[in-house]
């Protein structure tokens, strides 16, 4: 799911 | 990572780095919001909790690091440097960011990605970002004329966003998935609020006239 994507952006 | 985002990023750390240069070279904060720098610590340092958990890349970790004690150094030093606190225009300086953090986070608490304190901090440091710039835009315009490297650091902050704006369409069009409609609408958002700002700057320069900004 899109909460479990990791922010990779600063 | 695209070119789009490390310009966003290049520019971002131009913008600390020139805020940095202005205080430690003239030893005076004047006409830089306290409030706007404490806003961008609590911005930083609300988003990072993950610093020590989740390793993404070298760079992502680097540059968490410089954001989170650039921030906090600028927020000391206006605060507790005994030659520069005392230019901190204090009696200007007087936006009510409390009010910013509270409705941000309120926010944050209705709309995140995910109801886990994680993502409430993500989004509340989303949010807050996004009107961190208010006390120092409010600052300006009762300080009337604008300094050179102020100016230049409001022009690089707005300039690092307006990239990321370019990243996210980038994205959109790249890559199937796209979940980042929190960061990108905030943007939105945050990248309006320095409109008026550019304009007169825009103007400032070219006029090849001191920025002065209409009280």
């Amino acid at each position: 799911s899109s909460a479990d994507d990791i922010k990779d952006e600063l | 990572m695209n070119i789009f985002r490390l310009a966003g990023d290049m520019t971002h750390l131009i913008s600390v780095l020139v805020l940095l240069l202005k205080i430690y070279a003239t030893k005076s904060c004047s006409g830089i919001s306290l409030k706007t720098q404490e806003l961008y610590a609590m911005v930083f340092v609300a988003r990072y909790l993950d610093l020590f958990t989740d390793y993404i890349s070298f760079y992502n970790t680097v540059m968490k690091i410089v954001f989170i004690l650039s921030s906090l150094a600028i927020v000391w030093c206006m605060r507790m440097h005994r030659v520069v606190k005392r230019s901190y225009d204090k009696e200007l300086d007087t936006f009510r960011h409390n009010i910013l953090i509270v409705v941000c986070f309120g926010v944050a608490v209705i709309i995140n990605e995910k109801f886990t304190l994680r993502e409430v901090f993500w989004a509340f440091s989303i949010y807050l970002e996004a009107v961190a710039i208010l006390p120092q835009l409010v600052l300006l315009q009762r300080s009337g004329n604008v300094d050179n490297l102020t100016g230049q650091y409001v022009f690089l902050l707005g300039g690092y966003r307006a990239f990321y704006i370019l990243n996210w369409i980038y994205r959109y069009f790249v890559e199937q998935r796209f979940s980042r409609w929190i960061s990108a609408i905030s943007g939105l958002i945050q990248t309006a609020l320095y409109a008026d700002f550019f304009y007169y700057y825009f103007l400032s320069w070219k006029n090849n006239a001191k920025l002065h900004l209409p009280a």
